[in-house]
């Protein structure tokens, strides 16, 4: 048995707890906070089979994995400056931090 | 040292604390939630000598077992359906994930 | 790779992350609650490269440390008692309980 640790990002947790509740996985989600950034982010608990634990992360790595989102920045509202429309911006998105840790006994009550 | 990461049900907890703190065992209470029926539940850090570990598990599935409990339905309010008093169901309620880890290192600040 | 679990008062948490992003090191904090005494605490999860654990702990142990804070106690409001002014008290603050626990596999997403 393996606990998978994973703390992602909030705008990935539901698609993340859908595809793993799919597959049959168990996860317990618990909020968290960034010790950086100091944003808002989900801390998951994936106890999971040994043979499970490399699908299991590469599910995590998959769905959570880094990517830029375009965003079209808030124009400034009212008169329009020449009609100037600002280009859309790329913004980083995603990102987990994956940790496997050994389990030495597993107990359902 | 091991640390005991136990996912239980919220009606279980304070009864489970009560047992452990009664035992000189310490405990860190965390909000959670279940991945897959969404519903709030609680995750309990409990860090013990390796000797305890046995007798901490058994607590958890002692005062969490799965078990059925005896509700009495909600009844239709108004006017009686010819005197009909539904029956009492049993729902399941309880239930645990125990994960045992094992402390390489514990330090009291 | 190691996990650090730290569960530390509340009060030194914002110094305790300050010091740990500083010097480079990440963390992730979570809400909770002390079994024995149902107040609130901080439990923080720290990842760190083996030959760090120790001086993270150090860190931990040297902001957290359990000591003994002066507080002047609240006078009574109103008529005086023929002056009489009570001496500060002292009383325990701090204090953390750390677990380190092996990770047997890192990723970053
Ligand atoms: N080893 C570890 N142990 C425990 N938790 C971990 C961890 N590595 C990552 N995390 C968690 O994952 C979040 C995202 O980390 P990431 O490395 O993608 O993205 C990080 C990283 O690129 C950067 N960062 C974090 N700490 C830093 C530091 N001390 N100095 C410079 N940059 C830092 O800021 C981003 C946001 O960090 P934030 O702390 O708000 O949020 C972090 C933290 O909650
Ligand atoms: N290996 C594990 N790793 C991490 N957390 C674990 C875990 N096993 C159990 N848990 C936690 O314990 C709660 C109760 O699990 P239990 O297995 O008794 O009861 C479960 C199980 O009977 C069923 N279930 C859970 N996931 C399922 C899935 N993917 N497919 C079908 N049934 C599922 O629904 C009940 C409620 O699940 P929910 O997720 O809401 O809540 C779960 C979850 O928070
Ligand atoms: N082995 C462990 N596993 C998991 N979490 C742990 C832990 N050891 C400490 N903690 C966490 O750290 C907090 C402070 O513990 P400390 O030992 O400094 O200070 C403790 C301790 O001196 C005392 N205490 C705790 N449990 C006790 C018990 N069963 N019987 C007598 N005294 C207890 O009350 C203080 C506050 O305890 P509280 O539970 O409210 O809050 C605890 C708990 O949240």
């Amino acid at each position: 048995m393996k606990l998978i640790i994973a703390v992602v990002q909030d705008q990935d947790v539901d698609r993340l707890i859908d595809v793993l509740m799919e597959k049959g996985y168990r996860a317990t989600k618990l909020a968290s906070t960034g010790g950086f950034l100091k944003a808002g982010n989900t801390t998951l608990l994936i106890g999971v089979d040994d043979n499970q634990a490399d699908d299991v992360v590469d599910i995590v790595k998959d769905v959570c994995k880094s990517r830029t989102q375009v965003v079209a920045p808030l124009t400034a509202v009212g008169r329009s400056m020449n009609n100037y429309v600002p280009s859309p911006i790329e913004v980083p998105v995603g990102g987990a931090a994956i940790f496997v840790v050994n389990v030495e006994r597993f107990e359902k009550a």
